[in-house]
């Protein structure tokens, strides 16, 4: 059926009965999936190492990637998230995607220096992507 | 862009009040970055200190002392370590803004000092909670004690500005026994019972008394070094949204476990439904 599979992937290839696998992996995940990636940044990149003592090096990440047409179990997506897809490939194309996002975040332990001179140990919340997620 | 076109409809009031209310685009710019433009959390972080704002150098006794307390409390890469217990997220020492020593000890007795020091804790935020406090001395000179001598601290915390004997703190002396070792650099004195109440009903200029002294064997002679000025160390529970709460992400991880594997909803819809029929 013409109509299944994702716009982009390539024409289907003969299928062969050893590669079934093969062949339902073209529909099913895009060649860049959605999936986390490195972004290491240091404080004084921002000019912030005068007051920011600890770490020195702050991994954030990022979500990056297509999200592919089944997405439930794999990414722990709502079923909207099919809905949403069905919009855009079927009826809208207006309507977005989903988007690759971050599901889960790891916090993060600062040594800042105050402008009083005082000497701060803070834990912040949400501070590194840790999961990403179709949404 | 509602208060913006409201301010802009009533333009004689608007300007007023635009005049009086500070608006957004007043906050000095922290290079390209003006604070708004960045997320709520690294707000909490540039707010405080945009890297154009002065400010004081830190001791560097104590920051060599809180650098230690960050590898003992997180990873190189900044992730808080799991294996602690204690509810305190954030840790601020303060060294004081004034204080008055007078050296002085006997050969009988070895009464090292006594000091009267101001610490202003205005760094302490409404949502942070004292759950400890410390005064932290660093030996200046290693000291060489043996393990019975005994020192005796006294210490009378109050509001600087209020003299009279009523607003004195009841004065606290507590029986100190140090064993030093040949790398003991640090000494703490707990003065979480004297602070609470003073933080609590958000008092931040702090007077603290102290008189230390230390008895020592008739015949054993030692070299008393002078203590150097104590700094505070405080710890509190921050309990505002930014701050990691650490038994929450306890509690959520307890919950996940509750609702093991799920079937993923996308295998009934490409394989179809177990037969209704026989789950009935």
């Amino acid at each position: 059926d013409e109509g299944i599979g994702h716009p982009k992937a390539k024409s289907p290839k003969m299928l062969d009965s050893n590669n079934l696998s093969e062949y339902f992996k073209q529909f099913l995940f895009p060649e860049n999936e959605c999936e986390l990636h490195d972004f290491k940044l240091s404080f004084s990149q921002l000019k912030w190492d005068s007051w920011i003592v600890a770490p020195h090096r702050y991994n954030p990440r990022y979500c990056k990637g297509d999200c592919p047409r089944l997405v439930r179990h794999r990414y722990g997506s709502p079923v909207h998230t099919m809905v949403q897809n069905i919009i855009y490939e079927k009826l809208d194309s207006s309507i977005p995607r989903p988007s690759c996002v971050p599901a889960k975040y790891s916090p993060l332990s600062v040594l800042t220096i105050e402008p009083d001179g005082s000497i701060a140990y803070k834990e912040y919340e949400d501070m590194i992507a840790t999961k990403c997620t179709c949404r | 862009s509602q208060t913006l076109e409201d301010e802009a409809g009533s333009s004689t009031s608007g300007e007023a009040s635009l005049e009086t209310k500070p608006q957004p685009w007043d906050q000095p710019l922290d290079g390209e970055n003006s604070p708004d433009l960045l997320p709520p959390l690294l707000k909490v972080l540039v707010n405080s200190h945009l890297p154009g704002a002065p400010r004081l150098q830190p001791d560097s006794i104590a920051l060599r002392y809180m650098k230690r307390l960050y590898k003992t409390y997180a990873t190189k890469e900044g992730i808080p370590k799991s294996d602690r217990s204690h509810l305190y997220n954030t840790v601020r020492l303060f060294t004081p803004s004034a204080q008055h020593q007078q050296p002085s000890w006997g050969q009988v007795t070895g009464v090292l000092q006594s000091m009267d020091l101001l610490f202003n804790l205005d760094r302490i935020t409404a949502p942070e909670h004292l759950l400890k406090s410390v005064l932290l001395y660093s030996l200046k000179n290693l000291v060489y004690f043996s393990s019975t001598t005994k020192c005796m601290c006294y210490l009378v915390v109050k509001e600087p500005e209020c003299f009279s004997p009523p607003c004195f703190r009841s004065p606290q002396s507590s029986n100190l026994q140090f064993e030093f070792r040949k790398n003991h650099k640090w000494i703490e004195i707990d003065v979480t019972t004297l602070l609470q109440p003073l933080v609590a009903s958000n008092k931040r200029n702090i007077h603290i008394a102290v008189n230390f002294t230390c008895y020592k064997d008739q015949d054993e002679l030692f070299d008393m070094a002078i203590l150097m000025a104590p700094s505070l160390l405080v710890y509190l529970n921050d309990t505002s949204a930014q701050a990691y709460h650490r038994w929450n992400s306890l509690r959520f991880k307890g919950r996940h476990q509750l609702f093991p594997y799920q079937r993923p909803m996308e295998e009934e819809l490409i394989w179809g439904r177990k037969s209704s029929r026989h789950r009935r």
